[in-house]
């Protein structure tokens, strides 16, 4: 464990603390895409399916069960519970397009062709582009609650931090992990243009709006 | 030479 990776791990959290609190306090998910969050509790399910065969620390046990059990928590407050307000005519994403490519990319480019490698491998894929629906939702309408801005800017943290963390761990540990670091780099491209935003406007005080 | 570490990150 180092710094750029505890960092990485609980901006992470508070990413997923923000969007559950926001939704709960307002008792809205206005503004949030749904789809989006289902392609994290499926990229979660599919990449933490170890908690079963591999046992690697308590930290890293208890952070899996937190990220799945926040995960589906988002999508029953989202569907259940206060569905009236989710933004369903916006989030028009069609997951799929972003599931398939993940999937038959995991079948060819993995580390090793077993079920549970396949499954990891898929996740790391699918997690690279899951925040494109909501991405999409934002442009769709045009601008992002504050709140909504701070949760997207530190689910990009989490990722650019982790950069970090390959580099120290390539050079400290002499460990690395190819699809891990390219996917996590394209993860980390797609904030770029939110980032810029974030701190040209959310930072000032302003709401986040897209020029029209 | 660096080796591919196994998924014990999150």
């Amino acid at each position: 464990m180092n710094i750029f990776r505890l960092l990485g791990d609980l901006s992470h959290l508070l990413a997923i603390i923000i969007l559950l609190v926001k939704i709960w306090k307002t008792r809205s998910c206005a503004g949030i895409s749904g789809k989006s969050q289902i392609l994290f509790a499926v990229v979660y399910t599919s990449r933490y399916l170890d908690l079963i065969n591999a046992f690697i620390s308590p930290y890293n046990t208890i952070m899996k069960i937190v990220f799945l059990a926040a995960s589906y928590g988002t999508i029953y407050l989202m569907y259940m519970k206060f569905k009236a307000t989710y933004d369903v005519n916006h989030d028009t994403f069609r997951i799929e397009f972003l599931i398939a490519p993940a999937a038959v990319l995991a079948l060819i480019v993995n580390h090793a062709f077993e079920p549970l490698e396949i499954l990891w491998t898929f996740s790391i894929y699918l997690e690279s582009v899951a925040i494109l629906p909501q991405l999409f939702l934002v442009s769709k309408t045009g601008e992002a609650e504050s709140i909504t801005s701070h949760y997207l800017f530190m689910l990009g943290s989490y990722r650019a931090l982790y950069i970090f963390n390959w580099i120290y761990r390539y050079y400290a540990e002499n460990h690395y992990d190819l699809i891990a670091i390219v996917a996590g780099i394209v993860q980390t491209v797609l904030y770029c243009d939110f980032f810029y935003l974030y701190i040209t406007k959310v930072l000032k005080g302003k709401k986040l709006q897209l020029p029209a | 030479q660096p080796q591919q570490h196994p998924h014990d990150e999150l």
